[in-house]
């Protein structure tokens, strides 16, 4: 028995060809995974991972964990990684650039920007189902939340919590604010 | 749970020869409620790897959104109230079917539901992305300001009318009343608000030695509103200040991940807050929601008089 099944377990999958993406934007990157469902002995180690490609310009956007936590390591590229715990602390806000890693806890808060240069990592989940929760974009949690818990939660009109919530269609990738855009947003906001 | 890989340092912590009746040994109010908790650190709790609280929710009173690294069980002792739970990734199934105001009169999006259907209605969202595409997927942010520009938001530059013919839609809510149970698994968000005339009382267990949570043995919560100025849940948490997890995030990437402006990007991060983890609903709660089950309510139903009746 365990010839025709353990013995012949599958136990390796490409993930950096464009060609497999699970999300691909052409201008903006793409995002690959495997977990136990694309690569069964994963369900064994009880891992998977995660493989993106962010153009520049562009961002991941901001989500978290549920089950898991991640290692990310920079292949390539820089990117700017921001980080925020269970107390609303930003614990990392640093450029993250090729051979470092970073350790993302489960349930933290994390957004990935690119400012002009692609970024490209590979993430490692402990969780051979990894699953994540988006806090901005079509599917996100924000998404699914009535207006009125979204008002009153954050002390905000109905047309602006309506903003919040639908003004982003995207769900994983979106373009970020250029440098000379981010400039003039700081100058516009110090103004 | 000893085998689930817990730590040897906690191996030897459990010392049952005598047991104790706990009481709630910290309080944290907010302004519309409290949260009673048990200290997790107390060694009878510690062994069994588990934290519980107690929500006392004020009529009008809305519990905001939370999500924990743990399993969490809930039981409501007393009150009603509606809960909602959002699962990722899956679709807004509750929404309003009143007629939408100003459909007769043209709006910028009827074209638009007219070629594809309406990307909120039926079962088919995955299906209907399936068969023809989001118009905004795979195009990045050029893709998507060319669709505002010819057609625009549904829910903007439509002037009055077009914010009375745009209804909510989310995931699905439920009643809770007294004797409910439910359950919540790691990283999904929850929310609750008492639309009874008593106190919404909730007793929570959170399972922290559970495989599930992947860090260490303390309670942890996230909010994703609302500030907590007095901390809360023991361990990491205790005496710190608790923001909500928009707080750590730089401004100008939340507008850009939100595509709004900075100025309402740092509303959402509630630094002038300080109303707590539970605040008081202004006006009536309108969210979409099924009526209550009358006949399932009824006395009658639990007790039919009539032996026919099943």
């Amino acid at each position: 028995g365990l010839e025709e099944t353990i013995c012949s377990m599958r136990s390796h999958e490409n993930i950096d060809d464009p060609a497999r993406a699970d999300v691909y934007k052409p201008s903006l990157g793409r995002v690959t995974s495997v977990n136990s469902y694309t690569l069964p002995i994963l369900e064994y180690v009880r891992l998977s991972a995660t493989r993106g490609v962010l153009q520049g310009n562009a961002m991941v956007l901001p989500k978290y964990n549920m089950n898991a936590n991640e290692i990310l390591y920079c292949t390539g590229g820089q990117g700017r990684i921001q980080v925020v715990n269970d107390n609303g602390q930003n614990v990392l806000d640093q450029q993250v650039q090729k051979g470092q890693l970073v350790v993302i806890p489960q349930g933290f808060a994390y957004v990935v920007q690119s400012h002009g240069n692609k970024f490209e990592w590979i993430s490692f989940k402990t969780n051979e189902n990894a699953m994540i929760s988006t806090l901005a974009g079509r599917t996100s949690l924000l998404r699914a939340l009535p207006l009125e818990v979204i008002s009153n939660g954050f002390q905000i009109s109905p047309e602006e919590a309506r903003k919040i919530k639908f003004n982003t269609l995207e769900t994983t990738l979106t373009r970020a604010a250029g440098r000379q855009q981010q400039q003039l947003i700081e100058e516009i906001v110090e103004a | 749970r000893q085998s689930l890989g817990v730590p040897p340092q906690l191996q030897n912590e459990c010392n049952l020869d005598n047991l104790d009746v706990l009481q709630a040994t910290e309080t944290i109010k907010s302004e519309a409620g409290q949260i009673e908790y048990w200290d997790h650190n107390h060694p009878q709790l510690r062994c069994v790897g588990v934290s519980v609280a107690r929500y006392v929710i004020e009529q009008g009173g809305l519990y905001l959104p939370t999500f924990f690294t743990s399993p969490k069980i809930s039981y409501v002792v007393q009150g009603t109230g509606i809960s909602g739970r959002v699962v990722p990734g899956c679709a807004e199934t509750f929404m309003d079917s009143q007629p939408m105001q100003g459909q007769q009169q043209g709006q910028p999006w009827q074209g638009r539901q007219g070629q594809q259907g309406q990307p909120w209605e039926g079962q088919g969202q995955q299906g209907q992305q399936g068969r023809q595409g989001q118009p905004w997927e795979g195009q990045g942010q050029q893709g998507q300001q060319g669709r505002q520009g010819q057609q625009g938001q549904p829910w903007e530059g439509q002037g009055q009318q077009g914010q009375q013919g745009f209804r909510d839609m989310h995931q699905k809510v439920e009643h809770v009343r007294r004797g409910d149970v439910f359950a919540n698994t790691p990283g999904s968000a929850h929310w609750i608000y008492n639309s009874g005339e008593q106190p919404l009382v909730i007793i929570a267990l959170l399972d922290i030695a559970n495989y599930q949570n992947q860090l260490d043995r303390n309670p942890r919560v996230f909010h994703l509103a609302g500030n907590n100025q007095q901390g809360g849940f023991g361990g990491s948490q205790q005496q710190q200040e608790q923001k909500n997890l928009w707080s750590g995030f730089d401004a100008q990437v939340i507008a850009q991940a939100l595509k709004i402006d900075v100025q309402l990007a740092q509303q959402l991060q509630n630094q002038q807050d300080s109303r707590g983890n539970i605040v008081r609903v202004k006006g009536p709660f309108q969210v979409v929601r099924p009526p209550l089950r009358q006949p399932y309510e009824s006395e009658e139903w639990r007790h039919p008089r009539s032996p026919q009746g099943n």
